[in-house]
């Protein structure tokens, strides 16, 4: 375990929340306020009667947005543009839907089980054409349990790097230098989470959404592939390259 | 292999 002073752990946390705030594409004033705007029922029957292709490629649209954001957030955190460029793209490929996941809960309404998308806020029902409701009944329990931690914004970054900076990837060129950075950042997490005065038991549930996360993702490419054996014409030329990059 | 994610990491950050 590094050594850390108690400064550079406040730097980094600090680094990391503005990171955050930077490049959160939504900021929580903004998705509160729109939280009354969901979709009228003939709006809901409009997603619905898309064609399955159709969604997906509205989602995948959605997911690339989001993700570019991730991307920057990574960039913004001390240390990892100092990373081989191979390692960030490991990082990157296994951990910046995680973060898109983890930021939902950001745009999550827990009290009408809705969730900022294209416009409104939108719930299970209006994924149906996509024909994975195993996935979408997961992402929105996930949001939900997310969103029962009631995290501040400050533990929500540097959550989100702790989770981005995971040292256990498969293909890191220079596991060690991960390691460390993540061990740093669970540091600051842990500084932020003192600080806020959270109960003892916070971090291990913490712990417990990050194989949360990656089931979800494990689901998410399940159903891509499976997706993709039924359409592979769609997935190759409409779905955006950066998607196809990551989870192709 | 990831070209556009290469782009991405080598933008300067704006």
């Amino acid at each position: 375990s590094p050594t850390v002073s108690m400064a550079e752990l406040e730097h980094l946390a600090q680094n990391i929340s503005k990171s955050h705030v930077e490049t959160c594409q939504y900021l929580r004033e903004e998705l509160q306020q729109l939280s009354w705007q969901a979709f009228l029922q003939d709006e809901v029957d409009g997603y619905q009667s898309k064609p399955r292709e159709v969604m997906w490629q509205l989602c995948a649209i959605k997911i690339t947005e989001a993700i570019q954001y991730v991307v920057e957030f990574a960039k913004r955190i001390d240390g990892f543009m100092e990373l081989c460029q191979n390692d960030q793209i490991v990082l990157l490929k296994a951990g910046s839907l995680e973060v898109v996941f983890v930021r939902m809960c950001r745009a999550f309404d827990t009290q009408n089980n809705t969730v900022y998308f294209d416009g409104k806020y939108a719930g299970p029902d209006v994924f149906k054409a996509l024909g994975c409701d195993d996935l979408i009944t997961s992402v929105f329990d996930f949001a939900k349990s997310m969103c029962s931690l009631h995290l501040s914004e400050d533990e929500i970054a540097l959550f989100s790097a702790f989770v981005l900076l995971s040292a256990d990837r498969t293909w890191l060129q220079e596991k060690l230098q991960v390691e460390k950075l993540q061990q740093k950042t669970q540091l600051a997490l842990q500084h932020v989470l003192q600080k806020n005065q959270r109960e003892d038991g916070i971090l291990s549930k913490l712990r417990c959404k990050v194989s949360a996360l990656r089931s979800l993702c494990a689901r998410h490419s399940e159903n891509l592939s499976a997706f993709r054996a039924v359409y592979p014409d769609i997935v190759r030329s409409h779905f955006p390259p950066l998607y196809k990059e990551l989870f192709g | 292999k990831h070209k556009i994610l290469h782009q991405l990491l080598q933008n300067s950050t704006s």
